[in-house]
């Protein structure tokens, strides 16, 4: 699978989610 | 070309020779109960600090300590009188300290096993209720869901290096049945779970968050999860399919490593695990262990795949004494144990 199969990849994830996430 | 080893266990491995499993050693159970599970543990015996062999049958778990020559002795035996164990739950990097799991066909009970400083076998009870998955982690931890829809709980709890306290923490429920838990291999701080409701679901194990719930489609209903990897920005997992219809002609994959971008939940299948021709079966019990996963088939056989080779490279057919009924790699080294009901635990080095 390529990157355009996922969508764009971000390397900083984890903590991108935990910003995004309710607390 | 096939290399068929002697008995006690006739062991295939492919022509490559990629991957080997040797016999080492043998631990018989004089029990007259069932053996329901084996793992490893760090226990401090006579004043040493080692890795030792944990085994579980019915009312009783043993640790075992290693001598010589690939030798065990029976060093202490814990006694259980009015639920049944079910299943060993390793906290791996802890020392003197491992859990069990307590029930009839479900968890019942969670219970620590631990000594006291004059050597007195001790356990506490750790949970209880409808447990519906448990997972040790590393740092003294346990995870486990419990509940039903309603009142479902997810928490997560820290051991002292005693055993004799616990914080509890608890982490946001994703509101449905969580059926497996697996740690994250490259990200330590993140948890993944499988429900249900074919979801994968990711926890932030520090602040209790629910990062994602991500839907991977019908194919996987069911689905266990027992390890990920998190690598360039993705997340891979390997998952089975306890539940899944056997295509007569191939044989359904008894493990299956996908791919998802957790930034939009996108998912693709990477490489299915199948058994080698003229071998079915499905998936009954097992572990995945960094790129090596072991499972126990439905036939009675354990079967060895190299995840980063992408096919089977040992099958261990049943021997004379029986099928073959759990199957766990040790904590310190490549080896593989292998257990079957009678009480009879065989080491392999891999």
């Amino acid at each position: 699978c390529s990157e355009s199969d996922l969508g764009p990849i971000s390397l900083n994830w984890f903590q991108e989610l935990t910003s995004e996430a309710p607390p | 070309q096939t290399k068929v080893a002697e008995h006690p266990g006739e062991i295939w491995c492919d022509s490559l020779k990629l991957g080997n499993l040797q016999l080492v050693s043998k631990l018989k159970n004089p029990s007259d109960s069932c053996s329901v599970d084996v793992s490893t543990v760090w226990w401090e015996v006579t004043g040493c600090k080692e890795s030792c062999i944990i085994t579980a049958c019915e009312f009783t778990v043993s640790l075992w300590k290693s001598l010589d020559n690939w030798q065990w002795r029976k060093v202490y035996t814990w006694h259980f009188t009015e639920i049944p164990v079910l299943q060993i739950i390793p906290l791996w990097d802890a020392c003197n300290l491992v859990c069990v799991a307590l029930g009839h066909l479900e968890i019942r009970e969670i219970r620590l096993l631990f000594c006291s400083d004059d050597e007195c076998l001790k356990q506490s009870l750790v949970k209880s209720g409808n447990i519906k998955a448990v997972l040790g982690l590393r740092h003294k931890r346990l995870v486990c869901s419990n509940g039903t829809l309603h009142d479902h709980q997810v928490d997560l709890m820290t051991f002292s290096g005693s055993g004799r306290s616990k914080e509890k923490q608890t982490l946001m429920s994703p509101e449905e049945t969580i059926l497996a838990f697996a740690e994250v291999q490259g990200m330590q701080d993140a948890l993944l779970g499988t429900t249900l409701m074919s979801n994968i679901v990711i926890w932030n194990l520090k602040t209790g968050q629910l990062l994602k719930k991500m839907q991977i489609g019908n194919s996987y209903q069911a689905s266990i999860c027992h390890k990920a990897y998190s690598d360039m920005g993705l997340l891979f997992v390997v998952l089975s399919h306890p539940h899944g219809k056997e295509i007569e002609s191939m044989g359904s994959p008894i493990f299956q490593l996908i791919v998802i971008n957790p930034k939009t939940a996108l998912s693709a299948d990477v490489r299915p695990y199948s058994l080698p021709q003229g071998h079915t079966g499905r998936f009954l019990d097992g572990e995945v262990k960094d790129t090596l996963a072991a499972a126990v088939l439905t036939s009675g056989t354990i079967a060895v795949w190299d995840l980063f080779l992408g096919h089977c490279t040992a099958l261990l057919l049943p021997n004379s004494d029986g099928n073959w009924s759990f199957v766990k790699w040790s904590g310190t080294d490549s080896c593989l144990l292998a257990g079957q009901k009678n009480g009879n635990v065989f080491v392999y080095s891999y």
